[in-house]
C-alpha cells in the first residue's frame, strides 16, 4: 500500500500497476544479474 | 522547471534509464550510452519542443496556448539558470557518450545529430520560430 | 524528487493509455478536436485534454462528491464508483449519510435548512419571488439590496457598500472601474483567479510579489515608483495593492499593518479581498481589519462574499461614499449582471443580524476554540500544516497526488467529508488536504475526526513535519 502510493501507481488501473511492476521487476532482475556478470 | 526538485529527478530519471540500458546483457557499453543519449534526446525534444500549452486552463486568454514548455519556461526570459541547465546537460551526455563509445565514427555520427536536436530547439535566435 | 517521478509515471502511463485507445481499442473522443469544429478556436488544448483524461480523471470520485443536503456540519453524500473501463462514475444507491462536514466554507455554521434565516428566506421567496431578472440600473433594485448594503456598511464601520450577485464578477468586473492603463497594480502571488482575472481586464500594468512577504512588497513598490511606466517612463496616476484577507489555499492571514505602513509610505491605495475572513476573523466578525483592531476606514476598498460566513452567495464592496457611488455608475456587473435573488439577499441580511447579536459572539467564539483546537492537535501529530494559527483554513500538505486521493476515501470510509487540492491549483509538489473548521462543528466531531486523521497519517506516513512539537 505504502509503495503503490510513493511510486504514484495507487492511481493507476490494475492492468497499468501490473504492466509497471513487471518492468520494475526484469529491470531489477536484469540489473542484479548485469551487475553479477559484471563484477 | 526552476525548481531544484525537478532537476535532481531529471537528472535521477536519466541516470536510472541508463543503468536500465546497461543491465541489458545483449547491450555493449557504447550502444548503451548511444541509446542513452538518443532516447533522452528524443524524449526531451518531444516534452520540450512539441507539446505546446499548458495542461490546465489559465487565465492569460490563451497567451500560452501554441506555445512549447521551452518557450513558456521563466515566460520567455533566454539564459536563465534552468536554460543554462536544460542546454548543458545534452552537452554532458554528448561527451559521455562519445567518450564511452571510444568515438567509434557511427556512434559519432548519431550522438552528434542527437545533440544537434537537442541544442538548435534551445537557442535564443529559435524563440517562437515554427 | 518522489512528486516528480511519481507525476512522470502517471504521465508516461497516459502516454501508452492514449496510444492503445489510438491504435488498438476505441479511439477516445475527447483526445482530439472533432473534425467539424476544426474551423472553430479550439475549445481546449490537447495537453490540457491529456492532462484532464489522464491524471485528473482518476481520481474523478475523490474531486466531484454529490452533496444531497445543506453543506452544514452533516452532510450526506451518495457513493459512486469507476466502471470497469475506469472512465465513467455510476451511482451504487449506497448514501453516506450523516458525513462530518470538514471541507464546506461554512465558518458559523449558516448553512442551515431551518431556523430564523431560513424562515426569513422563504417569507422573501414568498413576498420577492426568487429570481429579479434585471440589473441594478433597471427595474432589479429591490429595496433588501438597499437594506442590506446599508446594514453591510454599518456592519464594517465604513461609509457606503454596494452588493453584487455573484462574488467572481464582484472582484472581475469592478477592478476594471478602479485602474486603467498608465496604473499599477502590485498583486499577492496567491491571490485568486477573480483578481487575477479582473487585473487583466483593466489592462493596468501588474507586479506579482511573493506570497505575504512584505519585504518583496516593498522592494517592488520602491522599484515601481523608480522606473516608473516600463515603456513612458512616466510616473504612475496611481498605484493599487491588491491583497486578500485569508488565502484560501494557504490559510494565511494578510500581514495587514504592514501593508497599511507601506500604503502611507508610497500613497498607494489598498484593495482588500476579505472573501474567507469577513465573519470568520477578529472578536466580533468583523474580518482582517477587527482582527489586527485597525480602522476599516483606513483601506481604500474592502470587498467581500456573503458565500462563506453568511450561508448565501454574491460579494460586496465597500469604503468610502465616492468610491460607492463612482462603482453604481461604472461598474461592469451592475449594468450587466443580474442583481442579487431576494432570498439570498433574505439569508445574508438575517446572518448579518445574527452575527451582530449575542449569538453571533457565541458563534466566532466557537469557531475561534475549533480552529485553535484543529490546528494544535495536527501539529502535534506531525502533520505539516500551513497558515496562521487563527486562521480557520486549514491545509495539511499532503505533497503526492495519490496520497490525496486515498486520504480522502479513507476519511469517507470513516464518515468525515474532506476536500482535497492538486495540481494546478497548487504547485505540483504541494498537494493538500484543506480543512474547513466550522463552528457548528462540536468539540467531540473535532476530536473524532482528529482521530480519524491521526490513523490515516500513521496509514500512509504523512506525519513527516520535522519540527515536532512536544
Amino acid at each position: 500500500f505504502i509503495y503503490c502510493l510513493t511510486t504514484g501507481i495507487y492511481m493507476l488501473d490494475a492492468w497499468e500497476r501490473y504492466v509497471f511492476n513487471s518492468c520494475l521487476i526484469l529491470v531489477l532482475s536484469m540489473s542484479f544479474y548485469t551487475a553479477y556478470a559484471f563484477l | 522547471w526552476n525548481s531544484p526538485g525537478i532537476w535532481v529527478t531529471y537528472a535521477l530519471l536519466t541516470a536510472f534509464m541508463h543503468l536500465v540500458l546497461l543491465s541489458m546483457p545483449w547491450f555493449t557499453t557504447s550502444v548503451a550510452w548511444t541509446l542513452t543519449n538518443v532516447v533522452h534526446g528524443v524524449g526531451m525534444y518531444l516534452f520540450l519542443h512539441t507539446i505546446k500549452g499548458t495542461p490546465f486552463e489559465t487565465s492569460d486568454q490563451g497567451k500560452y496556448r501554441y506555445s512549447t514548455h521551452w518557450e513558456q519556461m521563466d515566460s520567455g526570459t533566454q539564459f536563465t539558470a534552468a536554460r543554462k541547465f536544460f542546454m548543458t546537460t545534452p552537452i554532458v551526455l554528448y561527451i559521455l557518450a562519445s567518450f564511452y563509445s571510444k568515438y567509434e565514427f557511427t556512434h559519432f555520427v548519431i550522438n552528434t545529430i542527437i545533440l544537434l536536436l537537442s541544442l538548435l530547439p534551445k537557442l535564443p535566435q529559435l524563440h517562437g520560430v515554427r | 524528487v518522489r512528486n516528480h517521478i511519481a507525476m512522470a509515471i502517471v504521465l508516461l502511463f497516459g502516454w501508452l493509455r492514449d496510444f492503445l485507445n489510438e491504435h488498438v481499442f476505441t479511439p477516445e473522443p475527447s483526445a482530439h478536436e472533432q473534425e467539424d469544429l476544426k474551423d472553430f478556436v479550439p475549445l481546449y488544448t490537447t495537453f490540457e485534454r491529456f492532462f484532464v483524461r489522464n491524471v485528473i480523471e482518476r481520481g474523478y470520485d475523490v474531486l466531484h462528491r454529490p452533496v444531497c443536503t445543506v453543506p452544514g456540519a452533516v452532510i450526506d453524500i451518495r457513493e459512486r464508483k469507476f466502471s470497469s473501463s475506469g472512465k465513467f462514475l455510476g451511482l451504487t444507491g449506497k448514501v453516506f449519510r450523516n458525513v462530518v462536514n470538514l471541507g464546506s466554507y461554512n465558518y458559523l455554521g449558516f448553512a442551515q435548512n431551518e431556523g430564523v434565516c431560513a424562515d426569513a428566506a422563504v417569507k422573501a421567496v414568498a413576498e420577492l419571488g426568487t429570481g429579479v431578472c434585471s440589473n441594478r440600473f433597471e427595474v432589479g433594485n429591490y429595496e433588501i439590496h438597499s437594506k442590506l448594503e446599508r446594514k453591510m456598511a454599518e456592519f464594517l464601520g465604513v461609509e457606503d457598500c454596494m452588493t453584487f450577485g455573484m462574488g467572481f464578477a464582484t472582484n472581475s468586473m469592478n477592478i476594471p472601474c478602479l485602474v486603467g492603463k498608465g496604473c499599477l497594480v502590485i498583486s499577492d502571488a496567491c491571490n485568486h483567479a477573480s483578481l487575477a482575472i479582473g487585473c487583466k481586464i483593466s489592462g493596468a500594468t501588474i507586479r506579482v510579489f511573493k506570497h505575504n512577504d512584505m519585504k518583496d512588497l516593498e522592494k517592488i513598490l520602491r522599484h515601481s515608483i523608480v522606473e516608473g511606466h516600463p515603456r513612458t517612463y512616466r510616473s504612475w496616476k496611481k498605484i493599487l495593492i491588491i491583497v486578500e484577507g485569508i488565502y484560501s489555499m494557504e490559510g494565511t492571514i494578510v500581514n495587514l499593518p504592514e501593508v497599511i505602513r507601506l500604503k502611507k509610505k508610497y500613497k498607494a491605495y489598498v484593495y482588500l479581498d476579505e472573501a474567507h475572513s469577513i465573519g470568520s476573523l477578529g472578536s466580533r466578525a468583523r474580518g482582517v481589519t477587527d482582527y489586527f483592531d485597525i480602522d476599516p476606514t483606513e483601506i481604500d476598498v474592502l470587498m467581500g462574499t456573503f458565500t462563506k460566513s453568511f450561508g448565501a452567495s454574491g460579494g460586496y464592496i465597500a469604503g468610502r461614499r465616492e468610491l460607492v457611488e463612482h462603482l453604481r455608475l461604472n461598474s461592469h456587473s451592475a449594468c450587466y449582471g443580474v442583481s442579487m435573488s431576494p432570498p439570498v439577499a433574505q439569508q445574508a441580511l438575517s446572518s448579518l443580524n445574527v452575527i451582530m447579536s449575542e449569538e453571533g459572539k457565541e458563534r466566532i467564539t466557537q469557531l475561534a476554540a475549533n480552529t485553535r483546537l484543529f490546528r494544535e492537535k495536527l501539529r502535534t501529530f506531525g502533520f505539516i500544516v500551513y497558515g496562521h494559527e487563527d486562521s480557520p483554513v486549514v491545509p495539511l500538505l499532503a505533497y503526492l497526488p495519490s496520497h490525496i486521493a486515498c486520504f480522502s476515501r479513507e476519511m469517507l470510509a470513516r464518515g468525515y467529508g474532506v476536500v482535497v487540492a492538486g495540481f494546478p491549483s497548487t504547485p505540483l509538489g504541494e498537494s493538500r488536504v484543506r480543512f474547513c473548521i466550522s463552528s457548528a462543528l462540536s468539540k467531540q466531531q473535532i476530536l473524532d475526526a482528529l482521530e480519524a486523521i491521526s490513523d490515516i497519517g500513521d496509514i500512509m506516513r504523512l506525519k513527516i513535519s520535522a519540527k515536532q512539537i512536544l
